[in-house]
């Protein structure tokens, strides 16, 4: 996180916030709701607390402006620039001006407004923009379902180091942005993907390219708006050109790039009994078409050209995998299988049915 | 005569880039194109303290994951500076 320079901050913690005007592409309801939401980010975390008020000059001035709207700013009409803000002060400062001419929307069409609004609250109350690529005060736009959102611990940490801490007795936490040569990381889920790699944690996506050395971190909302975070296992069908995503009882299929329509569908379609809440992890065997899903210390077999689960199923993971415990995350390349258990990794040959190698998570990515 | 479609390119890219320092990174506008400097190009400069934000390889060129940042859509804010 990073100060605003000379840091400016708000000298009260109670400050008055103002919408001056509406949005015609979003309900008037809508917009207040975004903002209220928008505020609490903040006040959630600090001892800030915001009261609107109507009729008069506000700490915080809230409004959507077209192009030169005279603060020497001006916009740039769609995408491009979204909005700005100013840092605590008087007259102008604190206010957040926001591009009448993007798409605004309450869900992930078009450009968010309560995430939009949220970042550019970070600048109204002293913050500048983080380099941390998962912190909401980074500068480029990505969408996160507002009903998922939590403030990450880098903007956590830089609003309590201006403002101190909430009162709440339990300090509240955030996610922490994934780096990928942390010896500590552990994953969700691992799929491959048309010959990438991709490793599956919280809201994010590791990306591992065979043709690449660095490894790109991604939002998993940046190419799946519709899928949720926290993946808990995934496995691509190799024959079928197709991923399958698991999360709690549902599973959501990506054909190339796209997810299917008519998805997210119940795991219990593949045959689950209903006792089975959720896939921890699974792989599909290319050579023999079968697909394995592990759960707890148990794992299903399914067979993809009969599309049905084989007989004889669950099985106890010991008895046919050896001693790699519970299953995190588990996929298949060139032959072998590798299978995650928080930061061990095992390389599992089939063929032997034996673990030939004991790995770090972390060992695909260079470090 | 037409511009050939690569230096159009190449024009569109490099107003791309200026406007991106000039917005964001206080790159200064340059008043005398005309007159050739000596010393540190800024705008690689510029393009290396922005390379190093976005944690992007830092080149002082404006390769394609570089461009590809700058055309993502942001906040209005400059990423250095007042």
């Amino acid at each position: 996180y990073v100060f605003t320079t000379g840091n400016p901050k708000w000298k009260r913690n109670h400050l008055t916030y103002r919408i001056l005007n509406y949005t015609p592409k979003m309900r008037q309801a809508d917009v207040e709701k975004a903002i209220q939401k928008a505020l609490s980010v903040w006040s959630n975390v600090t001892p800030l607390r915001f009261e609107k008020v109507d009729n008069k000059e506000a700490d915080i001035m809230i409004s959507f402006a077209y192009r030169d709207h005279y603060d020497n700013s001006p916009f740039d009409g769609p995408n491009g620039q979204l909005a700005h803000a100013f840092q605590p002060g008087e007259g102008i400062g604190g206010d957040v001006h926001l591009d009448e001419e993007e798409a605004w929307s309450k869900d992930g069409r078009g450009y968010n407004l309560f995430i939009v609004v949220a970042h550019e609250l970070g600048h109204s109350l002293g913050l500048s923009h983080s380099n941390d690529p998962g912190a909401l005060m980074y500068p480029t736009y990505s969408y996160t379902d507002p009903k998922e959102f939590l403030l990450p611990q880098d903007d956590i940490d830089g609003i309590q180091a201006i403002y101190g801490q909430s009162s709440a007795a339990v300090q509240p936490t955030g996610p922490v942005t994934p780096q990928a040569c942390d010896p500590n990381l552990t994953f969700d889920a691992i799929a491959t993907l048309r010959g990438e790699i991709i490793f599956f944690k919280g809201r994010y996506m590791l990306r591992k390219h065979p043709a690449r050395a660095e490894t790109e971190l991604n939002f998993i909302s940046l190419f799946w708006p519709k899928l949720p975070s926290g993946i808990q296992a995934a496995y691509e069908n190799v024959e079928n050109d197709e991923v399958l995503l698991f999360k709690e009882d549902k599973y959501w299929v990506l054909r190339g790039y796209d997810i299917a329509p008519g998805y997210p569908k119940p795991i219990y379609r593949l045959g689950f009994p209903k006792t089975v809440k959720r896939v921890n992890a699974a792989y599909n065997d290319e050579t023999t078409g079968k697909t394995y899903f592990f759960i707890a210390d148990r794992y299903w077999r399914y067979d993809e050209n009969k599309k049905s689960m084989d007989h004889g199923y669950p099985r106890k993971i010991v008895s046919d995998f050896g001693k790699i415990g519970r299953v995190d995350a588990v996929f298949q390349k060139d032959g072998y299988v590798y299978f995650f258990h928080r930061t061990t990794q095992f390389q599992y040959d089939p063929r032997a049915k034996q673990i030939v190698r004991q790995m770090k998570s972390i060992s695909w990515f260079n470090c | 005569f037409p511009v050939a479609p690569e230096a159009e390119n190449e024009r569109k890219t490099l107003q791309l880039v200026e406007s991106y320092l000039q917005n964001f990174y206080d790159l200064q506008k340059d008043h005398h194109p005309h007159l050739r400097t000596t010393g540190e190009n800024p705008l690689a400069e510029k393009l290396k303290e922005m390379q190093e934000f976005f944690g992007l390889e830092v080149t002082g060129k404006p390769d394609l994951d570089t461009l590809e940042i700058m055309k993502k859509p942001r906040c209005g804010v400059p990423d250095v500076g007042q």
